[in-house]
């Protein structure tokens, strides 16, 4: 970034962000680390597996759209909850919305991963890439699961998540911004706070340009899944229209 | 607005239709 438009800031104002993105970032997180210590790793039994990729491609996707739907509204309180987002107009939270939010369930997915089984916690259990099979996009569920693999390899302490979650969803890139400068003010802050707890917490050197990879490996998911949604539309219009959740067709649909 | 009636919504609650 431009070192003269960087804002000054304070160890002690960092170590604050830092607590308070934390803090609702543990907040609106849909499964406390509580019970995801309680939880017993279960995975799929077969016949299971099979009874979801018998279910009906359309009946399916709107399963998988319910829960998408789901963890977008935590992630929707989230926002809220960050130091500067409610003062951005609101076609700013909008706009960033509709380009972060799903980026932000995708990171907040590793919490719910579990790297020795390949699985991810869905519907009650643990599921596999195969759970899955009925949606027919295997490659796009195939590179889900690997991000969430290389993010669980990061193996990102709560408050790292939580500020990268926040320096996400406060990209100052977004098309369609309207006051792009205030939206880089809050996201330099934040990348200030990414560094700062990334060091704190004795980091590597290279852990920040890690979690830059990450950032676009986030939006090309998130573009495949776009053009899977619309692929998808062109054949079921109908199901999307009078099925899907309005939340989710309002922030994919176009 | 009304393409975003939703996320207006959600902005606009003081909490949302979730139970956090």
């Amino acid at each position: 970034s431009d070192g003269d438009t960087s804002p000054t800031v304070s160890m002690a104002e960092l170590d604050h962000l830092v607590q308070t993105i934390s803090k609702s970032h543990l907040e609106t997180c849909q499964y406390l680390r509580e019970e995801l210590q309680q939880m017993s790793w279960q995975k799929f039994p077969q016949d299971e597996v099979e009874s979801y990729q018998s279910k009906p491609r359309e009946v399916m996707w709107q399963l998988c759209a319910v829960k998408i739907t789901e963890a977008i509204q935590y992630v929707v309180e989230f926002a809220k909850r960050i130091d500067g987002f409610m003062d951005l107009c609101q076609n700013d939270q909008i706009v960033l919305l509709k380009a972060g939010s799903l980026e932000v369930v995708l990171v907040r997915m590793c919490r719910l991963f579990d790297s020795q089984n390949n699985s991810v916690y869905f519907d009650g259990k643990f599921a596999g890439p195969d759970v899955f099979r009925a949606l027919g996009c295997d490659d796009l569920i195939a590179s889900v699961f690997d991000f969430a693999s290389s993010m669980c390899s990061l193996r990102l302490s709560e408050d790292e998540l939580a500020v990268f979650s926040a320096f996400l969803l406060l990209s100052a890139d977004r098309s369609w911004l309207q006051e792009k400068l205030q939206v880089e003010k809050l996201q330099q802050k934040t990348q200030l706070a990414l560094q700062h707890v990334l060091q704190k917490n004795r980091r590597e050197d290279g852990a920040l340009n890690k979690l830059r990879c990450k950032v676009s490996a986030l939006r090309s998911l998130c573009t495949r899944h776009t053009e899977t949604l619309s692929a998808f539309r062109a054949v079921y219009p109908d199901v999307v229209r009078t099925h899907f959740p309005p939340l989710y067709k309002e922030l994919f649909g176009a | 607005k009304e393409k975003h009636k939703i996320l207006h919504q959600l902005l606009q609650n003081s909490t949302s239709p979730v139970d956090l």
